[in-house]
């Protein structure tokens, strides 16, 4: 059987919210190691990564592996009867057809359960090369969030351009043009609002707004958010769950018609 | 949308 307790449940209701909107349905793989997804959007421009590590749970327990599929925006209506404190089980029988979640609340007054029929999803597992990255950018993910927003009210796509000591986000549109610098800041008194860049080759690639404004949505996850660009590959945009995993999502760039 | 490649040119089926 697979069981899973996890004490800040809030954790999966926010990773749900991050993605439910950009992949339809998805199966939930567990084996020893933890619990993950891998999953593209319907239009096969982005790929979704999350990775919960076994460690990162208060109990678990996998004695198979197990492919679980859901559809997300069923798994969120079950995760929004969670409190935001409460704590959530995750149970599902060798061989079974539905997963429970369980719902504890605090004070252990409250328990609810919910059962969540499964699906047969068929996915293709899409391998993802180790890669050395020709710039890495760490800023605050709510700057993050800020930026592609107001971007995306001038234009469609983003070019995103980093050298030693900033990253620009650049875009044009039919009501004129906009720009964003954020200089490296490794500010040590409020470790929160750091910018730190690390490359080997300054780089600039172009990406769709829409995907990264989609990804965005994994802002409550994490202070902080990790680009990960290099010359004609995709973006990786990677949320790190403290002491739980990462959400990672992959953007493929646009390119000169 | 024009120009945009797909993820799956970048990364292979396992």
């Amino acid at each position: 059987m697979f069981e899973a307790r996890l004490q800040q449940g809030a954790l999966l209701k926010k990773v749900v919210e991050a993605i439910k909107d950009l992949i339809e349905d998805a199966n939930f793989d567990c084996n020893n190691s933890g619990f993950s997804l891998q999953a593209m959007d319907s239009s096969h421009v982005s790929l979704v990564a999350l990775s919960l590590r076994a460690d990162g749970f208060e109990h678990y327990r996998c004695d198979r592996n197990v492919s679980m599929g859901m559809k997300l925006a069923n798994l969120s209506k079950i995760l929004k009867c969670a409190g935001n404190d409460d704590a959530i089980t995750m149970k599902s029988e060798d061989n079974g057809d539905t997963i429970t979640f369980m719902f504890e609340s605090q004070n252990q007054e409250r328990l609810s359960e919910f059962d969540l029929k499964l699906m047969d999803i068929d996915s293709e597992h899409l391998g993802i090369p180790e890669a050395e990255y020709d710039a890495t950018v760490k800023l605050p993910s709510s700057e993050f969030q800020r930026i592609v927003k107001d971007l995306a009210s001038i234009g469609d796509t983003v070019e995103i351009s980093v050298t030693k000591d900033a990253v620009k986000f650049g875009t044009n549109g039919d009501i004129g043009s906009a720009n964003v610098m954020c200089r490296q800041n490794k500010s040590v008194d409020k470790p929160e609002e750091s910018t730190e860049i690390d490359i080997t080759e300054p780089v600039a690639l172009t990406f769709a707004l829409r995907y990264l404004n989609s990804f965005a949505k994994a802002t409550p996850l994490s202070s902080h958010v990790v680009l990960k660009l290099s010359k004609d590959l995709p973006i990786v945009v990677e949320y790190h769950i403290e002491n739980v995993g990462r959400l990672s999502f992959f953007l493929a760039p646009k390119v000169e018609e | 949308a024009p120009g945009q490649k797909g993820i799956m040119s970048f990364f292979g089926k396992k």
